[in-house]
């Protein structure tokens, strides 16, 4: 399969850290991406969109990420949706 | 499905509409409408009611309705047409728990057929599954799967799929039955026993739950299982048992050898979600109901060799798996694989907490929770001091029944440990 672009993956990445897919980076460990969780990650995003779980930002995954969706997090506990806030 | 861990204490919850949509073509009447029936999808389902109240009453609605666009002063901005087309806040004690927002910047339509615009009525159905305490689902006929899925048809004939009504039912219970209810499916059958086990007939008496002193009680899943003997049950997490009889343990923990007549601690590993059941110096790996390899030995994590456990819970604050024996506790780290160094420390670090629990676990809430006998000691999340209140009576929070009355067949709850400090103790002899 054709390499996505350096620019995909960065979208890709943030994408997948926004809806909880990925843990959102830790400012004090300069930790890289291991393929092995970003490919997990990838294949967790293409199970809740009902896509082939190949686990690569393919054409088809990274048009799904710009699909019209609920602004929730997908995996639980890595982004709760309580924010303290005055109603 | 997906439990987001919280969930309503009541059973009635108000609604409101604080804004509508500035440039759609639904009325505000329809608009109401399509929310009553998107609220109602959810009430047939379970016993939940929901009552809208106007703006003028003295009531502040648990669930409000808000159309609004871009930064609308919570911590997700709407982003225009397209992209994130609303969210809800799950349960909570919090003001802004339950709301519901909608961004404003949509094309938002109801029963469309040329596929123009987004439909109300099914996002709607979607954010209330959150705003009652759903996460998202991956499963394909799901409402709450994360990416739009176009409209759902009539609002008033609409029915969540099963996977959403179990999640629904885990966290609400089933609707209450109505004398028209008839049942459209025969019952299931009960599995075929198998000839080596005793039947379950009265001749072979079950142990009453409402004796308390169970052997482990665990969190797996979102349920909490207490075992006794070669039995347990498996209370909800709405609190509703799945059912006052116990169920046998060999037919449900697949592969769990004959022998093991007792499970002294139990409880699903974090990360990976795996179920660990032990009995004397070993424990079995399950993944689901299915073991996973044979024994093992506790020494393997970090228990001196032959040493048992009465209790093992995982901490979510640090991911770390404690085991309990007596008066001391060990920690496994289980994302390194090895038990923490120094260790075994003492159990009084945990600040009223009883020698010896039956077992420890931590709630769908990430409170911590001591059991032994017919009480429990409450630790809130993230404390290691117990609730001055505890021990409170199991019976009436967990298991549906009375509250032991002190007397010589129901000891007062042990002694916790007391805290260090001098002590002006008189013994007498008769005393």
């Amino acid at each position: 399969a054709q390499e996505p672009a350096a620019q995909d993956v960065s979208l890709g990445v943030d994408w997948l850290t926004r809806y909880g897919y990925l843990p959102p980076p830790h400012p004090a460990q300069a930790q890289l991406q291991s393929p092995v969780k970003l490919r997990d990650a990838i294949k967790v995003m293409q199970r809740f969109a009902g896509l082939p779980e190949t686990g690569l930002l393919d054409p088809v995954t990274m048009a799904t990420m710009h699909k019209p969706r609920c602004s929730l997090p997908d995996v639980l506990g890595v982004a709760g949706l309580v924010r303290r806030r005055r109603r | 499905y997906a439990l987001s861990g919280s969930m309503w204490k009541k059973r009635t919850l108000t609604w409101r509409i604080l804004s509508f949509p500035q440039s759609s073509a639904l009325s505000q009447d329809t608009v109401r409408t399509l929310m009553h029936h998107a609220l109602t999808t959810w009430g047939i389902e379970s016993g939940l009611k929901f009552q809208e109240v106007g703006s003028q009453g003295p009531i502040e609605p648990d669930i409000l309705i808000d159309f609004a666009r871009a930064y609308h002063q919570d911590s997700y901005p709407f982003d225009g047409q397209g992209g994130t087309l609303a969210h809800a806040f799950f349960p909570g004690e919090h003001s802004i728990s339950g709301d519901t927002h909608f961004d404003d910047e949509e094309i938002w339509t109801f029963g469309s057929k040329d596929g123009e615009g987004t439909d109300l009525f099914a996002v709607a159905v979607h954010e209330f599954g959150h705003a009652l305490g759903l996460g998202h689902s991956s499963a394909p006929d799901s409402i709450m799967r994360p990416f739009y899925q176009g409209p759902v048809g009539d609002p008033t004939k609409y029915r969540l799929s099963q996977d959403d009504r179990e999640g629904l039912q885990q966290l609400y219970g089933k609707a209450p039955r109505t004398p028209y209810d008839e049942p459209t499916r025969k019952p299931l059958a009960p599995p075929p026993a198998p000839p080596a086990l005793p039947p379950d007939s009265p001749s072979f008496p079950v142990p009453d739950r409402c004796d308390g002193n169970f052997d482990a009680i665990a969190n797996i899943r979102g349920e909490t299982f207490f075992f006794k003997g070669p039995w347990f049950w498996r209370l909800q997490p709405s609190g509703q048992l799945v059912s006052p009889r116990p169920a046998r343990l060999h037919r449900f923990w697949e592969g769990l050898p004959s022998q093991v007549k007792v499970i002294q601690a139990a409880y699903s590993r974090y990360p990976d979600g795996r179920i660990l059941l032990f009995s004397g110096p070993q424990f079995w790996v399950f993944q689901d109901r299915q073991l996973e390899g044979a024994a093992r030995p506790l020494a393997e994590l970090g228990l001196p060799p032959g040493e048992e456990v009465d209790a093992v819970f995982s901490w979510p604050l640090n991911g770390k798996t404690y085991l309990v024996r007596g008066q001391r506790y060990w920690r496994y780290d289980d994302a390194a694989a090895r038990p923490d160094p120094g260790y075994p420390r003492d159990l009084s670090l945990w600040e009223g907490a009883p020698h010896s629990p039956d077992d420890v676990t931590v709630s769908n809430t990430g409170d911590t929770y001591f059991f032994k006998g017919a009480h429990y000691w409450r630790f809130p999340k993230g404390s290691v001091k117990a609730e001055p209140d505890s021990p409170q009576p199991m019976g009436p929070e967990w298991l549906d029944c009375p509250a032991p009355s002190a007397g010589p067949g129901n000891p007062k709850p042990p002694k916790a440990t007391v805290k260090p400090g001098t002590c002006n103790c008189q013994c007498e002899i008769n005393q």
